[in-house]
């Protein structure tokens, strides 16, 4: 464990505590894509099967299962709940994200580190997880204005990955046999995939203007 | 051990 995955991993959590709290204390999920949280639903589903049968560390383990909790809960919130499900975006969020799951299935079974059920399922999430957020982006750049808490979501959403791409170059020059091109091909895709949002975002903090994305 | 360096990230 190093800092800057240490980072990545808080950073990664309180994208989801913020998602959560503008969900519990606004009873509203106005501006959230489902799609993209049902994608991130499958991702955490489909890297975490070793929950059970690789022990690393206590660590590890609880935050396997708060990720697989937390997204379960914010999709069945989103989809259940007699008041947050009001709110859903339904029109806007069109995104057709089975071609993403399709996709990035079709590649892992392509492209991974020995073909096997849990690694091909790995591969799968790990690029499942880059374009997870594309339905959220387009979501954004449909709704125009952004609330507070959804730009701080995306965002902290966003920063997790750089700070893995720290990591995995930490991690380069430190570790002898480590070489792990899949992740970090793929987590170099989904930082990009956030460089307009960061934009709009420094932008908006620097003018300390309204979040607004080009249509 | 078994799980690979890459596997102890989450």
């Amino acid at each position: 464990m190093n800092i800057f995955r240490f980072l990545g991993d808080m950073t990664h959590l309180i994208s989801i505590l913020i998602l959560l709290l503008k969900i519990y204390a606004t009873k509203s999920c106005s501006g959230i894509s489902l799609k993209t949280q049902e994608l991130y639903a499958l991702v955490f589903l489909a890297r975490y099967l070793d929950l059970f049968t690789d022990f690393i560390s206590v660590y590890n383990s609880v935050m396997k299962v708060v990720f697989i909790a937390s997204s379960l809960a914010i999709v069945w919130c989103m989809r259940r709940h007699r008041v947050v499900r009001r709110s859903y975006d339904k029109e806007l969020d069109t995104f057709r994200h089975y071609f993403l799951v399709a996709a990035c299935l079709a590649l892992a079974l392509l492209v991974q580190e020995k073909f096997t059920f849990l690694e091909v399922l790995w591969a799968f999430s790990i690029y499942l997880e880059a374009v997870a957020i594309l339905p959220q982006l387009v979501l954004l750049q449909r709704s125009g204005n952004v609330d507070n808490l959804t730009g701080q979501y995306v965002f902290f959403l966003g920063a997790y990955r750089a700070f893995y791409i720290l990591n995995w170059i930490y991690r380069y020059f430190t570790e002898t046999h480590f070489s792990r091109w899949i992740s970090c091909v793929s987590g170099l895709v989904q930082t990009a995939l956030y460089a307009d949002f960061f934009y709009y975002y420094f932008i908006s903090w620097k003018n300390n203007s309204k979040l607004q994305l080009p249509a | 051990t078994g799980t690979s360096a890459v596997k102890d990230e989450l």
